[in-house]
C-alpha cells in the first residue's frame, strides 16, 4: 500500500477535491439547504404534490424544457421515470468532469476510468441525493421545484418504488450532517474504488483511494471535532450505497421488462448493461 | 479493454471530449 502522506499533502488534496466538486457539481448541499430552509432571496420552490401541480410545473413554471417536446403525454409514472433519468444523465456528466479533476484519475488507463464511472456514478448520485432531500420530499430542476415524497409514493407500482428507498437512506445519511467539503472527498472515494469488476490496474486505483480516504479522515477530524466515529460510520455507508445501487439496477431491469412503454436513455443503457 | 470502451461509447466520449 502507499506510504502515509503528510498532513499538509492531505490538506491540499482535500482542497483540490473540494474545489473540483464546487466547480463541477451544480447543486451543492449549501445551495439546497438554503432553499429548503427558506434562507434565500429567490422565491421558494414550486411544490409538486399531484397531477395538477406536476402539469403546471411542466408548463414552464419549473422546467423550461419539456421532455419529448410535450408536457405529460404519457402515463404519469412513466413521465416521472423519464424525469429521474434526465437528472441522472446530467449528474453523470457532472461527475465525469469532477472525476477528471481528482488527482491521478486521468493517469489511469482509459479502460479503468470507464469502469470506475460505470460502477461509481450511481453510488455517487445516491450519496449526493440526500443533500436535496428532507423527509418530506426532494428539490428538482435546480431548486425551482420540490416534489413531495407522498406524491412519489402515490404513483402506481413499480414507479412508486423508485424513490422511496433513496428517501429512507437519505434520512439516515443526513443525520451525519456532512457539508459539501466532506461530501466532495466521500464522492471521490466512491469513484476511486479498487474493487470494481474488470479493473486492469487495481493497485493504481487503490493508491489514489487510499490517499483520498486519509484526506477524508483528517478532514472529518478538523471539520467535525465532536462527532465521534464519523469516519467509520461513513465507511459503512459505502456498503449501504452499493446495496441501494443493486436494488435500483434490479428495479430498472424490472421496469424495462414489464413496462413496454418506457425507454432507457442510451447512457444509462451502457451503464446498466452487464453491471451486476 | 477495447471492447469495454466500445460498449461504453458515451462514457468514453464524455471522458475524452469533456462536457459538451
Amino acid at each position: 500500500s502507499s506510504p502515509n502522506s503528510s498532513g499538509s499533502d492531505l490538506k491540499s488534496l482535500a482542497k483540490r477535491v473540494n474545489n473540483a466538486y464546487l466547480k463541477n457539481l451544480n447543486m451543492t448541499k449549501k445551495k439546497a439547504r438554503n432553499i429548503l430552509t427558506g434562507k434565500t432571496n429567490s422565491s421558494p420552490p414550486f411544490v409538486i404534490h399531484d397531477m395538477d401541480s406536476l402539469w403546471q410545473a411542466e408548463n414552464g413554471l419549473v422546467w423550461n424544457q419539456v421532455i419529448n417536446g410535450a408536457p405529460p403525454n404519457k402515463e404519469i409514472g412513466v413521465h416521472v421515470f423519464y424525469r429521474c433519468q434526465c437528472t441522472t444523465v446530467e449528474t453523470v456528466r457532472e461527475l465525469t468532469e469532477f472525476s477528471k479533476s481528482i488527482p491521478g484519475f486521468v493517469d489511469l488507463f482509459l479502460n479503468d476510468q470507464v469502469t470506475l464511472l460505470k460502477y461509481g456514478v450511481h453510488e455517487a448520485i445516491f450519496a449526493m441525493l440526500p443533500s436535496l432531500m428532507n423527509k418530506d420530499g426532494l428539490l428538482v430542476a435546480n431548486g425551482r421545484g420540490f416534489v413531495t415524497r407522498e406524491f412519489l409514493r402515490s404513483l402506481r407500482k413499480p414507479f412508486s418504488e423508485i424513490m422511496e428507498p433513496k428517501f429512507e437512506f437519505a434520512v439516515k445519511f443526513n443525520a451525519l450532517e456532512l457539508d459539501d467539503s466532506d461530501l466532495a472527498l466521500f464522492v471521490a472515494a466512491i469513484i476511486l474504488c479498487g474493487d470494481r469488476p474488470g479493473l486492469m490496474n487495481v493497485h493504481q486505483v487503490e493508491e489514489i483511494q487510499d490517499n483520498i480516504l486519509q484526506a477524508l479522515n483528517q478532514h472529518l477530524q478538523l471539520n467535525h471535532p465532536d462527532a465521534s466515529f464519523i469516519f467509520p460510520k461513513l465507511l459503512q455507508k459505502l456498503a449501504d450505497l452499493r446495496q441501494l445501487v443493486t436494488e435500483n439496477a434490479q428495479l430498472v431491469q424490472k421496469i424495462k421488462k414489464t413496462e413496454s412503454e418506457t425507454s432507457l436513455h442510451p447512457l444509462l443503457q451502457e451503464i446498466y448493461r452487464d453491471m451486476y | 479493454s477495447h471492447t469495454l470502451q466500445e460498449k461504453h461509447k458515451i462514457l468514453h466520449k464524455l471522458l475524452q471530449n469533456g462536457n459538451t
